[in-house]
Formats: structure tokens, C-alpha cells, sequence
């Protein structure tokens, strides 16, 4: 089955 | 003291309109450079970039760096009083906690201002690397949306398959399945039609349709848009703000579990 990534996985808080 | 006016309201009602279903609120951030928002939804699956340079305005002052918080939904109500053609001028005073839009009709007859009071938004910023995609594709805007919702009928997700011979959206559910296949053009007459394809290598990922069609709400913006892929990372689909800036919306794709 396919999950749903989250943005927070790609882009680091500043 | 903040000061922005366009001569003309339509652009920034079809900003609001390409980004109030997605967000209810975001702060813009206004320095002498211009105003960013960056903000994501509620599900913090996507991602939504904002930028519009001082220099497309017809007056941009800002005499100190101000973040102002905005509940979308109202600015949207608000921007929905101002005629197309009407000049619209955004004023704050570099503390404040409301902003004013004025609207002024093309006859001068009619000068309309709205107060809104600003939010305090503790939102944090997220660094967004530059990236060199693997592919780039850039097609017709409304053809994308037209794809989009077409597509949607059939599955929760679509999937984006990307090639040298073309790009392929496919969705496939209880309706049927569905391939949308498009051939890089070579020979068009108007730029805007072109779906021209920069492929380093191929790439094939799966994305929600809801968060796509939510997307395509910035169509009115612009005649193309320009999608960029690569493997395992989120989409960017940008649509440029002609003589203004840009809106970028960041997907996170769905990954087999």
C-alpha cells in the first residue's frame, strides 16, 4: 500500500 | 510604515483565490525586496510558497522589515468588495495590529477602506533546498487542471510517470483505470502551448488528487505551469505571476509502505 508523506519529512525547520 | 498598491485588484483577488481553500491563515512577510508567505496546510502534506517582488508593484514602501498574520478566509471576503479594476493599496503602521485595504474605481469616484485586524502566527519557516529536479516538465495550465480533475473521478491518487517520450497521469480505481499520456510539442506556434519536457532521468511517482486540484484554484494566474520531479521527493508545481513573482506549491508524495 502507498502512505501519504508529510512535508516536514522534506524540509527542515529554519 | 507598509505601503503596497497595484493599479489594478484582479491579480492579488486571484492570489487570494489560489490559496485560501488551502490555508486559513499565513504571515506575509513584508521587507523592501518584496512580501513572502510560506505556509503549510492544515495536514502538513503541502507546502505553499508565495513571492511577490516589491518592484511589481506600483508603489511598494516598507521602512522596517513586518510580518503580518493573516486569516485568509477574511482577506479573501475583503478583497472580494474590490471591482477588478479598481487600484488597491495595502497600508500598515510598522507596529500594528490591523491592516487597511483601500480600493480606489478607475473614476476616482469611489474610495472603499476595510480594516482587518492581524494575527499573532508563531509559524515556523521550513528551509526548502535547491534542488536539481529530474525532470521538469511545462505544459498549459488548464490543460494540468483539466487533467487533474478529470482524473480524480477515477482514483484518490494519481500517478505522474515522466520519460523522454512524454508524461503520463494515470488513476485507476472501482470507475476504470485512466492514462493520460502527453507528447513533448516541438513545433507550436504560441510558447504558452508548448509542453516542453527537461528530462535528466525518468521518474514516476504518486501523488493525492485533492491536494493537485487544490493547486489548480492558481490557474487564472497564468497560461503555464511548470511541474518539477524527482524520486522520493515532494512536486513542485509553480505558477508564475506575470511582472509580480510566483506561487509554489510543494507536494510530499505518497511512497509504498
Amino acid at each position: 500500500t502507498v502512505k501519504q508523506t508529510k512535508i516536514g519529512s522534506f524540509f527542515e525547520k529554519e | 510604515m507598509f505601503e503596497a498598491r497595484l493599479n489594478n485588484a484582479t491579480t492579488l483577488k486571484k492570489i487570494l483565490d489560489a490559496i485560501k481553500d488551502l490555508l486559513n491563515e499565513g504571515t506575509f512577510d513584508c521587507s523592501d525586496s518584496g512580501i513572502q508567505l510560506q505556509a503549510m496546510d492544515n495536514s502538513h502534506v503541502s507546502l505553499v510558497s508565495l513571492t511577490l517582488r516589491s518592484d511589481g508593484f506600483d508603489k511598494f514602501r516598507c521602512d522596517r522589515n513586518l510580518s503580518m498574520g493573516m486569516n485568509l478566509g477574511s482577506m479573501a471576503k475583503i478583497l472580494k468588495c474590490a471591482n477588478n479594476d479598481d487600484t488597491v493599496t495595502i497600508k500598515a503602521q510598522d507596529n500594528a495590529d490591523t491592516v487597511t485595504f483601500m480600493f480606489e474605481s478607475q473614476n476616482q469616484e469611489k474610495v472603499s477602506d476595510y480594516e482587518m485586524k492581524l494575527m499573532n502566527l508563531d509559524q515556523e519557516h521550513l528551509g526548502i533546498p535547491e534542488t536539481d529536479y529530474s525532470c521538469v516538465v511545462r505544459m498549459p495550465a488548464m490543460e494540468f487542471a483539466r487533467i487533474c480533475r478529470d482524473l480524480a473521478q477515477f482514483s484518490e491518487s494519481v500517478v505522474i510517470c515522466c520519460t523522454k517520450e512524454g508524461v503520463k497521469f494515470s488513476a485507476s480505481g472501482d470507475v476504470g483505470s485512466a492514462n493520460v499520456k502527453l507528447a513533448q510539442t516541438f513545433n507550436v506556434d504560441k510558447e504558452e502551448e508548448a509542453i516542453v519536457i527537461e528530462m535528466q532521468e525518468p521518474v514516476v511517482l504518486t501523488f493525492a488528487c485533492r491536494y493537485l486540484n487544490a493547486f489548480t484554484k492558481a490557474t487564472p494566474l497564468s497560461n503555464q505551469v511548470q511541474l518539477s520531479m524527482s524520486a522520493d521527493v515532494p512536486l513542485v508545481v509553480e505558477y508564475r505571476i506575470a511582472e509580480l513573482g510566483h506561487i509554489r506549491y510543494y507536494l510530499a508524495p505518497k511512497i509504498e509502505d
